[in-house]
């Protein structure tokens, strides 16, 4: 699932 | 957090500490885009709006208040500054705001991994990073006078998404669940925007001079 994706990039 | 990575955000991070640098020791600000400094404290705005809600390391949230902080002190310095917002060109930089934010605000709503406010507004984000340059290089083709350090911000900006996409190919065969094709899109977009810069900075570099463009 695409929104779950963590965004652990700045 | 592989190297490139890591060599990213340090490149992102030395740009910003080499336009402070300039604007702190000379005084001036000459060359750099007011627009370009607001398109980017925006975006970082919208994306780090995630400090309130999600963790991810220490790491992200001390870099993360560090580019909110740093981008606000280089728009206070050529704002308010008494002898800096002496040096800014205004009747130079005339690039519109709206032209790149419209469009990325109405795709952001359109393209995006949910339609959620905090989604939208970071997909907006990353939507915006890869425009923002633009007034900065439109400034930089109008004045044409490069000094060194707005040359080498510029350098170091594009040096970062250039390492940002080699930690992404990087990220592609190392983690089957790193997918972040919008994100990838954005990215190929803002170094492609400075394919042209490159060229011929490493051409004024080469032969020993002071960057010059055409």
């Amino acid at each position: 699932e695409p929104s779950k994706l963590e965004k652990d990039e700045l | 957090m592989n190297l490139f990575r890591l060599a990213g955000d340090m490149s992102h991070l030395f740009s910003i500490v080499l336009i402070l640098l300039k604007i702190y020791t000379s005084k001036s600000c000459a060359g750099l885009s007011m627009k370009t400094q607001e398109l980017y404290t925006l975006v970082f705005v919208t994306r780090y709006l995630d400090l309130f809600y999600s963790y991810v390391s220490l790491y992200n949230t001390v870099m993360k208040l560090i580019f909110l902080a740093s981008s606000f002190g280089i728009l206070w310095y050529m704002r308010y500054h008494k002898q800096v917002k002496q040096t800014y060109d205004r009747e130079q930089d005339t690039f519109r705001h709206y032209i790149l934010v419209v469009p990325c605000a109405v795709l952001a709503l359109i393209v995006n991994n949910e339609l959620s406010v905090t989604e939208v507004l970071w997909t907006f984000s990353i939507y915006l990073e890869a425009v923002a340059i633009l007034p900065q290089l439109v400034l930089l083709q109008r004045t044409k006078n490069v000094d060194n350090l707005t040359g080498q911000y510029i350098f170091f900006l594009g040096a970062y998404r250039a390492l940002y996409i080699l930690n992404w190919i990087y990220r592609y065969w190392t983690e089957p669940k790193y997918r972040q094709y919008l994100v990838w899109a954005a990215g190929l977009v803002q170094t492609g925007l400075y394919a042209d810069f490159f060229y011929y900075y490493l051409k004024s570099w080469q032969a020993g001079e002071k960057l010059r463009l055409p």
